[in-house]
This record gives structure tokens, sequence and C-alpha cells, in this order.
């Protein structure tokens, strides 16, 4: 017969662990040092601090390579350490707001992919931010009952009051293959997060050093509760089953993003819903007309864009400038959209001549919540657009020296997979990125015109 | 400060449906359908029963869509219904065998996917195969708990002795865009299964029905041991946790796959270690030896491709000639080969002219595990060999009608994402599919060539 088991979500991506970006012996070693990035990054700016991270690759033996990233953000608090490092689908981004990680489980299978390789430990220091002590932790993972295993513990006392967290572990890799991947993603990284001060030291010593070029952080994402459209009916019957309003009106107008009580009123209209419903009184039909509603309904309010934290459009152009120095730039900022509860904001740019290479197609530059994007770029949603695009409507023709620039900000990413490499193609993320590439096709059109006419009057 | 939880996994796949194929309403009806018929598929062949499956879509009200598939295979057993059907990550797939499951997640997403967008639970009716009974269950998915919720269980006799199961449940959906890949899907799975009898029934009542044209089922793949080549150091641990051996000879053999004595003992020579060295008194620096050993020797015997159940080249010649009725055809089956312990067998095929439609680039058919591949062509590792072939030195060009295929088996196929939508860049598999297309093209080649000498004494 056949036999049935359950297994542990690690074990589910330590034997999956393509899907977590882990295909190879390359790949592991760039998703490892983009996940560790990633996390000290949102770590610096949860704190409001200007983030100095050192990355340092150093080769241990042919083909193993030891990691050690050090940062000054909040560090990990005492009682969160162990299973933020050791249990998968744990972590501290499952919040309504727009942050790098999401999954609950990028840093660790990083660790992971080091323990089955070499099976080495994890060495964590860390001085948690409103905490006296720094703690000094050995630990393994222990797959199949995904928990924490401790190997060491030991705490001093926080004398200098530093904050920070350091990560060190040992990793089969393949850093020939990986290299100009790796040092792509850190010279992007330090394109669009100027206020970071960023060094990356190869394992032949050579050091990639960029220093900030911007003196304050931009404003920080916030919390949100989700936009009304696209609400599903397991989201609503979270709401309700927790929820601590009475009625339909305030219901509406506590949990969703932007309803005040004109819009509730007009919506629950719709619906043929009273005012004064018990959102814990309603049916499973009543949930089904609710979530139909949700969706149909068009006088919502587009989300805020101040809980998202674009790279905005001057950051982006001194980006674009700062790397090609191209001969013309044109960027340009979407309004706010939103899908399925979440919010975002799309920021597109193209780059003509100067230092733009010249390549048969476009080049894309892709930025999601301030990652780059750097694999599978002919597989992501920005590409799909890019080749549907017609071109030569705007005078632009293959060959020529143009780079195009899509950043994404919102409460979710919706990547395609676990190791964030593309976007999955979302309807209204592909017209947002269509109508801002196209924008700015039509302003390089106008340049190129305005060239093409200055170059008959100088042959004439 | 920050507030850290942890989720469970199946709200983790549903916060993420598009890393499950989820994406969005067309997606969705896809996937669900697919999801089904290979649990279908699996259900039969697991039992030895010449599959006859009946899927059939119906329009509810306007983007809902009630899912219905009926199959003749070995059932669920009693006490494994409600965790089968309403605990992601549970399944009877996790054994090192091939199969199209594996994930123990794809059927309960699209469950999932009905729930959360219909409020509509799922109706199981159920004959397992050596047991008395027909089992008639409603249930739905807690996600915060990952745990079935059982809404109605009802038992009666199995007077007729038929055995099977039944699913049905509703689900919004987009049939208007779907269509086209889900008829793809029926048809090219009918293509690569002629022992199996699919019907399949659209909204609007038109019937495919492909009836059985191979009378028995092919031989079945076996369980079998991993593969020395490829052990990592978790996978070697467990091993040795659950051994009976006593010493590293017996264990190479008892628990590896076609590993005899004169080979394990040439392997623990390479390594410096006694034959009697007992595997339970291993240390981890013992484990990194044994785990680098393992890659490094090359005195292994090849996976024994009877374990593998591929389509073989009479079958798969037969489905090409008999959907695309070619000029020519030239199929070839790859030696076996193993990744990480799994072993794999390719199959390729290249169609020439006849009913093949003319593109402008080679149209690539790709199978893994006999499940049909009909998204993100462009994506897969197929595709990325097939841009990388050097056709015209096979005075093959481009506008030709070409159609490739790609068929590949495995204990593990490494998917990209957990929506089994294309293939990991695993270079092993990129080399087998490379040698295998390049071996059609000479092939092709040589009909081209001749078929041009004789153009051309006609011509005088
Ligand atoms: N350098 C760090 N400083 C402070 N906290 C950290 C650091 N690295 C990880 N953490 C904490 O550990 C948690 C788990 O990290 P992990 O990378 O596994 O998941 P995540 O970042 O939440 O999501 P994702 O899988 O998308 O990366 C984080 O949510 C964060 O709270
Ligand atoms: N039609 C069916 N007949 C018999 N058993 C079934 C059927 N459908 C599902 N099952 C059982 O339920 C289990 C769970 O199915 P599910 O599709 O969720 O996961 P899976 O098939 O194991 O893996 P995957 O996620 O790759 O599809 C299966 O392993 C199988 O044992
Ligand atoms: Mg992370
Ligand atoms: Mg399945």
């Amino acid at each position: 017969g056949v036999t049935f088991e359950s297994i542990s979500p690690a074990d589910f991506f330590y034997r999956n662990r393509s899907i977590a970006g882990f295909d190879n012996n390359m790949r592991a070693l760039y998703t490892a040092v983009r996940e560790l990035v990633e996390n000290s990054l949102d770590a610096c700016e949860d704190g409001g601090f200007l983030p100095t991270i050192d990355v340092k690759l150093s080769e241990v033996s042919s083909n193993w390579y030891k990691l050690r990233v050090k940062d000054n953000g909040i560090g990990v608090p005492r009682d969160h350490i162990l299973p933020a490092f050791g249990q998968i689908l744990y972590g501290s981004k499952y919040e309504h707001k727009q942050a790098r990680g999401r999954f609950g489980l990028g840093g660790k299978m990083a660790f992971l992919f080091g323990q089955i390789t070499t099976s080495e430990p994890l060495h964590v220091i860390t001085a948690p931010v409103d905490e006296d002590h720094i703690f000094e932790v050995l630990l393994r993972q222990d797959i199949e009952e995904n928990k924490p295993e401790l190997v060491k513990w030991e705490r001093r006392k926080n004398r200098d009051k530093k904050h920070g967290c350091t990560l060190e572990f040992t990793l089969e890799g393949n850093w020939r293959s990986a290299k100009r991947f790796i040092i792509d993603y850190i010279e992007q990284t330090a394109l669009i997060t100027p206020y970071a001060h960023l060094k990356f030291t190869e394992p032949d010593g050579t050091i990639h050093d960029f220093k900030r070029s911007v003196k304050k952080l931009p404003p920080p994402p916030t919390p949100v509760n989700p936009h009304p459209k696209g609400m599903d009916i397991e989201q609503l019957s979270r709401l309700i089953e927790d929820t601590k309003t009475r009625d339909m009106v305030t219901f509406l107008r506590t949990h969703f993003h932007r309803v005040g009580p004109k819009t509730a009123k007009a919506f629950l209209k719709t619906i043929n819903m009273p005012f004064s419903q018990d959102p814990r009184a309603l049916k499973p039909n009543d949930l089904v007309k609710i979530a139909r509603g949700l969706e149909v309904f068009n006088k919502w309010l587009p989300p805020d864009a101040r809980v998202l934290s674009p790279l905005g459009i001057k950051l982006l152009e001194l980006g674009i400038r700062s790397t090609l120095n191209p001969e013309f730039v044109h960027v340009t900022q979407r309004p706010p959209n939103s899908y399925g509860g979440h919010p975002f904001i799309v920021e597109c740019g193209l780059a003509y001549g100067g230092g733009v290479p010249m390549k048969e197609s476009i080049i894309i530059y892709r930025f999601a919540n301030r990652i780059p994007l750097i694999f599978d770029e002919y597989k992501d949603v920005s590409a799909k657009i890019v080749r549907a695009i017609p071109w030569s409507r705007y005078r632009i023709r293959p060959g020529m020296p143009i780079a195009a620039f899509v950043a994404v900000v919102s409460t979710k990413i919706p990547f395609k997979t676990a190791g964030k490499e593309f976007i999955a193609d979302l309807t209204e993320l592909e017209y947002d990125i269509r109508m801002g590439l196209m924008e700015c096709a039509r302003n390089l059109k106008g340049h190129l015109r305005q060239k093409e006419k200055v170059q008959r009057e100088q042959v004439r």
C-alpha cells in the first residue's frame, strides 16, 4: 500500500531548495549573500539607523567559503535569537508593511545550506537595541523538527552601548561563477541605497567600498490596513474573528485602508447590507457577498502613498546618472495602485546614450522593495512588458544604447519563487509598468527627434 | 519594537500562492485542473489500474466554476482522508520514487483557492481499495492551524467493490483565458499517457474524449535507494540515525543504489576509512569527509534505469506522429544519469515538416514525470538549451517547421516553483538535454541534406 507522512516546512524547503534560490553552488552563494545583506538593511532601517554593513567572503578551502556579515541594526532580542535563526517560517516581517524580508526563511535557508554542505554551525554575535547584553551564540537547525539546536550560548555586558548583529557561517559555493552576479548585486544595492555604507571584501582580498552619499534615511514605510480591493474570504474571516467592532460601518473604517464613513455606507448600500449589521453575526454567504462587492465597488480611495517608501524620482535619476552617465534620462513615478489588498507604487526610467552599453535588446534594471533583481530577467514581469511595447513607434530601434529601470515597492511583492528572483505576471502591475515605460519612451522620442533634427541641420 | 511570529506552512502558501501556481484567476483554474488530474493518474498507477479519469468543469455563476474529477484509482484510506485533503505538507509521495506528486500540497492548494474565493467546502467521495466502505466527506481547511475542519462525514458499505476517488469543489476562475491552456494540457497528457482514458467536459458542454489506445500500463517505477553521487551531510546523518548496519561497507551497500562490496571498499580506501568503522560512531568531520568523497569518487555504477519509468522512444515517437504527423522524426533516450542522489533519464525528440507549424523559433514540448509543462516555456531549462544550440550547423534555420520534445523522468524533478511550471537550470540535466537534442539535430541534418539533394536533382 502507500505510506502517508507529513514533513516540516524546514524539511520541505531543504528537499526543494531550488524553490528558495539554492539550485546549485553558484546560486547558493549568491542567494546567501543577498539574504543576509537584505536582513541587515531591514534591521538598520527598522531602527532608523543609517546602515553600515560589512560583508566579507573568505576562502576556507577549495569550494568552501566563510561568509561574515556585520551590521549596526537593531540586533535580535534575546528571546528570539534561536527561532529567528533556527526555525523556518519565523520572523518579524509578517506584518502589512513594506520590507525586504517577508517569508520568514531567507537567512535561515542560507545557514541551512551551509550546514548541509559543511556541517558547520551558525555563529551569531548580537547586541539587541534596548537590552544590556551582547549575546554570542552557536546554533544548528534540526531540519526534520524545524527547530533550532543550541550548540553554545554566551552573554556579556554591553559596555559601549553599540547595537547590531554579526553573522558568520561556512558554506560550499562556486565563487568563480557567482562573482560577477554578487558584485553586480552589491553595486546595484549601493545604487538604490545611497544612504547606506556598504563594504564587500572578495576572497582574494579585493575591497569594494561604497561610502554613504546621502546623509539621511528616506521617510520609512508604515504598517497599514489592507486596501479593500481584492480581499478574499480568508482575510475577511480573520478580521471578523479578531474584531472589536460591532457594526459594519465601524468594521470597514477600522480594518481597511482609507475607508471613511461616507464610503463605508455607500459600499454597504451596494450589497444591501444594513449599517448596523454585527460583523460577528455574518454568515458564510454574507462573506461571499462582501468579498465580491469589495472587488466590484469602484469608489474606494486609492492607497495613500505615504505608507510606502518608494525610491523617489530624484533618487532614481541620481542613481541612473551616477551609474551610467547617459545622454538622456527620464524617470516617472506612477500613482499608487493596489492588488489583493496590497498597495504598490511603480517607478520607471529610461536612459539613452552616454555610458549606456549598446546591446541587441534593452537592458533592464529591476528593483523590488529596494532589492536589486539580478537573475532571471527574461522571466520577470518587467521583461514581459518590455518585449511587448512597440518601441519602434517611439523611434527606438534594436541596437540603440538603452537601459530601462523598473522599481516596485509594496506591502507584498508578488515574487514567483521563494528565492525572490523575479516577479509574477500580475495584471495590475503589468499595467503600471507599461504606462510608466511608455511615458518614458514618449519623452525619449522627443529627445531623439530633436537630436535627428539637429544632426540634419548640421549636415546642411 | 518588532513583533515576531511564526506562521503555518498552509498560511505561508496561502499568503504566497503565486509560488504554488495560483497567481491569478486564470492560472488558478489551470493549476487546479492540473493538480487533480495528476493526483488521479498517480492514484491509478499506484494500484496498477489502467486510468479512467473524468474531468468536468461547469459554470456556477459568472466567474465561479465547479470542478469535478473522478478516477478509478486506489482511493484514500479512511484514516488519511482528512489530512490528505486538509493538511499542507501531508501526502504519500515523499518516498524516493518517480511520481507526478512530490510536495504534499498541490491538490490542497486547489481546494484552498476554492475556499478563499467562494467559501465552499471540498466534497470527497472515495472508495479506498482494500477497505469495505465508501466515504463521503465535506471538509474545509483551517489555514492558520494547518489542519482539516470536518463539515460532514458519512460512510456506507461498498457493495460493488469499485475503487477510486471523486473530488468536487467550487472556485473563482477565468475560463475564457485559461481555456486554451487547459485543453492543451489535457491533449498533451493524453499524448504521453495513451494507456489512460481521459474525458474533459467544458463549461459549455463540449466534450473532449481521449480513449485508451494502449491496453497495458508501462512497467511502473520502483522505490530506490539514493545514488551515492551528490549526497549532502543532512541526508547522510539521517541514514546514519536510522541505520541497523554496524560497519561502513554494509552501510554503503544497504543504503545506496547499486553499491556492491568491491565498490564500497574501493570508495572507503579513497577516504582512508576502515571497512569496519561503525557508522554510528562517525564524527561530524567524518561526515564531511564522506560527503566530499562521495562526490569526487568516479567509480560508481550509474543508476539502474529500471527504477524509473520513462516514456520509451517507441511511445514518444508514436505520440509525436499522432499529434503532429511530421515528415521526419528522430527520438533518443539518454543513458541514466543522476544529480544529488536522484537518478534521472532524459528523452529527446525533433520533428520536422508535415503538420508541424512554422514558427519563428523552435516549438518546445516539455514533459516532467509525464506531466506536460504548458507555461513559462522560455523560463525552463529546455528552452535555455534550445536557445544555446548552434542550429545553423545542422542546416536548421529560423522559420523552419520544427518541434522539439524534452521528457525527463526522475525520483525528483528539480522544479523551480511549487506550481511545477518549469525546471531549474541543473548542470547535469542541461548536459543530457543538449546531447539528446544535438543527436536529433544530426539526424535531421542528414534528412535535410538528403531532401536538398533530391530537390536539386529534380530541378535538373
Ligand atoms: N541582521 C539581522 N539583524 C536583526 N534581525 C535579524 C537579522 N537577520 C535576521 N533577523 C531577524 O530574523 C528574522 C528571520 O530572518 P529570515 O531572513 O529567515 O526571514 P525574513 O527576513 O523575516 O523573511 P525572508 O525569508 O523574506 O528573508 C527576521 O525577520 C528578523 O527579525
Ligand atoms: N485522487 C486521489 N486518489 C487517491 N489519493 C489521492 C488523490 N488525490 C490526492 N490523494 C492523496 O492525497 C495526498 C496529497 O495530495 P496533494 O496533491 O496535496 O499532494 P501530493 O500529490 O502528495 O504532492 P504535490 O503537491 O506534488 O501534488 C497524495 O499524496 C495522495 O496520497
Ligand atoms: Mg530575510
Ligand atoms: Mg498532488
